[in-house]
């Protein structure tokens, strides 16, 4: 017998409520279904088959290639052959997402790595944003190159750089303001820093609590800088990492950590198979 | 370019000279993918879409109403059946007025309190600002650099490492000074976090507020209900505020928090600085909703 649209459209009926509710966005299901579709309608197989179970295996399947990045980035291989220290690191995303604790979770998983990190506090606009960083620099161990509030980011980003030139210093990760990806202003200005920097890596810090707006927000950011990586943050609230597979399905980036914490050792290397499980339930 | 689809939907219905059962499905169809794609609950959605479509099939619109004009009705009914037809404002009623703001990491909390601290000076009040907020690195100073520019004084101990303690005193504080309103920024938190959402209720039931407002972040996804859920079992939530309504965000997972805490919506943040804060409007929030 063949598997016919009917077969495929009442199987993915309950998989689709499960992949929605998993907060994986409503055009990436849309992209999976038809996925599904051409793979599996016509395809012969045994009369007494599962079908459904056949259209379970092709959803996970079709998942796990969505969350497996074309280019599999592994940060250490990356930084240490790197003859011209420092490695540039600048970190953007939406308002709240967890950028600045992020980067104090890196900052401390590369010590723990033996290389040495500074941090430029770029965030010069939003209350209590560079006391904030350097508080979590000094409980980390590592230095932040400041310059004040109002003053221009790239420049600060540019100092730090400088700095970490002068003295050998393996790896810069940059701070910037969190911004709305509809702020023309904003967009702008974090299309200056990575133009004044010239970073390694360019990594958006999401929110893994965000639902279908991550889908736009990713987007908008990669429009206007080249977004290298992904870190999810806030996957301990029960998050379900729907948000993994919208990022992934709309800018392709490889996602490289996953945040599980607010404490200094709660970034975990991101594993699409233990997403994948998490997704399904 | 949901809307568009929507308004497609609505527009064939219009030229149909009579209730076609097709057609009203292709339009609920239509509303439940824009309701999900604004991040509405997929459950909620569900269950909207069929006492919405089992009206659009089964009433008559009322004399000189398309039928087009009477499903939007419908919709919209249905929708602010929720959300309430319009906007509670925040009362200002004993002296002091005690208000405590809670929610998840960075949903915008800290910054809403500044945002209302601001609103209520305008409107003549004296007002108080506790930082219970023990655990974000430089919380207190972010509080202080955003209202103490107003004159607005902000009571804070970045040494104290007990919350419950320092809402305590610092709600003590105010009320020697005879302020009209005190409102008091806690630190993020969710369900998972057992003893955070412990210290909350231990700090609401300590400094008996008012209000606690539930602070929602507009781009919440399907945990906005599980979430508001455990807040609500914490402590009792007065009202709801929805931030970062100026991104691309709908604000869907807000209906949610409705549900679960029974708590009307009654401001929404649309921006960073101090002004904006806006009053909540259910038919704006709704057509936002259908895009
Ligand atoms: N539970 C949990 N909380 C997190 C995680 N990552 C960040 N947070 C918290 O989320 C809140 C916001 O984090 P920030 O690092 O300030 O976020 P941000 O993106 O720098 O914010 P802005 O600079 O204001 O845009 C803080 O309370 C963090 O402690 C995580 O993985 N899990
Ligand atoms: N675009 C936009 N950003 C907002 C809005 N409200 C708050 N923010 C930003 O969101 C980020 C987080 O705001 P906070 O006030 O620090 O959030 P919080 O809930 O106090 O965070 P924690 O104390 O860490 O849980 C900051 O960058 C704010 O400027 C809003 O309405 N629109
Ligand atoms: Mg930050
Ligand atoms: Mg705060």
């Amino acid at each position: 017998t063949e598997i016919s649209e009917k077969d495929v459209e009442n199987a993915l009926w309950d998989l689709e409520l499960e992949l929605l509710e998993a907060d994986v966005a409503l055009e990436v299901v849309d992209e999976l279904k038809e996925r599904i579709k051409e793979k599996l309608v016509g395809q012969k197989v045994k009369i007494g088959t599962n079908k459904r179970n056949i259209v379970e295996n092709a959803v996970r399947d079709a998942v796990l290639e969505v969350l497996t990045p074309e280019k599999h980035i592994d940060l250490l291989e990356m930084i240490k052959p790197k003859e011209e220290k420092p490695f540039v690191i600048v970190f953007v995303g939406f308002n709240g997402g967890g950028k600045t604790t992020t980067i104090a979770k890196l900052a401390n998983w590369l010590k723990k790595n033996g290389l040495s990190v500074v941090i430029a506090a770029s965030d010069t606009f939003r209350a209590g944003a560079i006391e904030q960083v350097e508080e979590h620099a000094k409980r980390v161990g590592v230095k932040v190159i400041k310059h004040g509030y109002k003053s221009d980011p790239a420049a600060v980003a540019y100092d730090t750089i400088e700095h970490a030139k002068a003295r050998g210093i393996d790896v810069v990760l940059v701070d910037t303001a969190g911004r709305n990806e509809l702020n023309r202003n904003l967009m702008d200005e974090m299309k200056k820093i990575v133009r004044v920097t010239k970073p390694d890596l360019v990594i958006f810090v999401g929110d893994a609590l965000a639902g279908n707006a991550i889908i736009e927000q990713a987007r908008q950011f990669n429009e206007a800088v080249k977004i290298d990586g992904v870190i999810l943050a806030k996957l301990d609230a029960d998050a379900r990492g729907g948000a993994a597979l919208s990022i992934a399905h709309a800018i392709g980036a490889p996602i490289l950590f996953v945040g599980v914490g607010q404490g200094y050792d709660d970034l975990i290397p991101f594993d699409e198979k233990w997403i994948l499980e998490k997704i399904f339930g | 370019k949901l809307g568009q689809s929507l308004n497609n939907a609505l527009k064939k219905l219009a030229r149909a000279s009579t209730v076609d059962k097709a057609l009203v499905r292709d339009v609920v169809r239509d509303i439940q993918r824009a309701l999900i794609t604004s991040d509405v609950n997929v459950r909620l959605v569900l269950d909207l879409t069929k006492k919405i479509e089992k009206r659009a099939l089964e009433e008559k619109p009322p004399a000189g109403v398309s039928k087009k004009e009477h499903i939007v009705k419908i919709v919209y009914e249905e929708l602010t059946n929720f959300l309430g037809k319009e906007a509670k404002p925040i009362q200002i009623k004993a002296k002091p007025t005690v208000l405590l703001t809670v929610g998840i990491q960075g949903s915008g909390k800290t910054t809403s309190v500044a945002k209302l601290s601001r609103y209520f000076q305008k409107h003549g009040y004296k007002i108080g600002v506790v930082c219970s907020d023990t655990w974000r690195p430089g919380a207190y100073q972010q509080l202080k650099q955003l209202v103490e520019p107003y004159g607005i004084e902000v009571f804070g101990n970045p040494e104290e490492k007990n919350a419950i303690k320092l809402a305590k005193e610092g709600v003590e504080y105010f009320k020697k000074k005879e302020v009209d309103v005190i409102i008091v920024d806690s630190a993020g938190r969710h369900k998972e976090e057992k003893g955070l959402i412990e210290e909350m209720r231990q700090i609401s039931s300590t400094i008996n507020p008012h209000e606690v407002i539930l602070i929602i972040d507009g781009t919440i996804g399907q945990q906005a209900y599980n979430q508001a859920l455990a807040f609500k079992e914490a402590t009792p939530i007065g009202s709801i505020i929805v931030t970062k309504l100026d991104g691309s965000a709908k604000g869907g997972g807000a209906l949610s928090a409705v549900v679960a805490t029974g708590a009307p919506i009654k401001c929404i943040g649309v921006g960073e600085k101090i002004d904006d804060l806006e009053p909540f409007d259910p038919k704006r929030f709704v057509s936002r909703l259908l895009g």
